[in-house]
């Protein structure tokens, strides 16, 4: 599971 | 989890988000708030919050940009003079 997470990508930023 | 209200005092609402589904911050985070903004004016938004609901609608699962909408959905429209969020601490 450890792994998993940290294949995932990073979150773009969205200004609001 | 905290509720907090934001009123609509200004033309934005002034806050950067990051994360959604599928990323490494499964949840949409408060990056910056700027100065200004309905969420700055407000005083109880703070930079590291996790949003777990906007105005009822749960973000949970929802893809960045989906969580984005959302958001941008609620202050959008003028039928309510506020958004509450539900937020976790940081």
């Amino acid at each position: 599971v450890r792994e998993k997470r940290l294949t995932l990508p990073p979150s773009e930023i969205t200004m609001l | 989890a905290v509720l907090v209200r934001v009123l609509k005092n200004s033309n934005t609402l002034g806050i950067a988000i990051e994360g959604g589904g599928s990323t490494r911050q499964p949840l949409p985070r408060i990056v910056s708030i700027q100065k200004g903004g309905s969420a700055h004016n407000c005083g109880q938004l703070r930079t590291g919050q996790v949003i777990l609901e906007v105005d009822g609608i749960p973000l949970q699962g929802r893809e960045h940009k989906d969580a984005a909408r959302i958001i941008a959905e609620a202050f959008k429209t003028k039928e309510k003079g506020h958004i509450d969020f539900l937020g976790k601490d940081y």
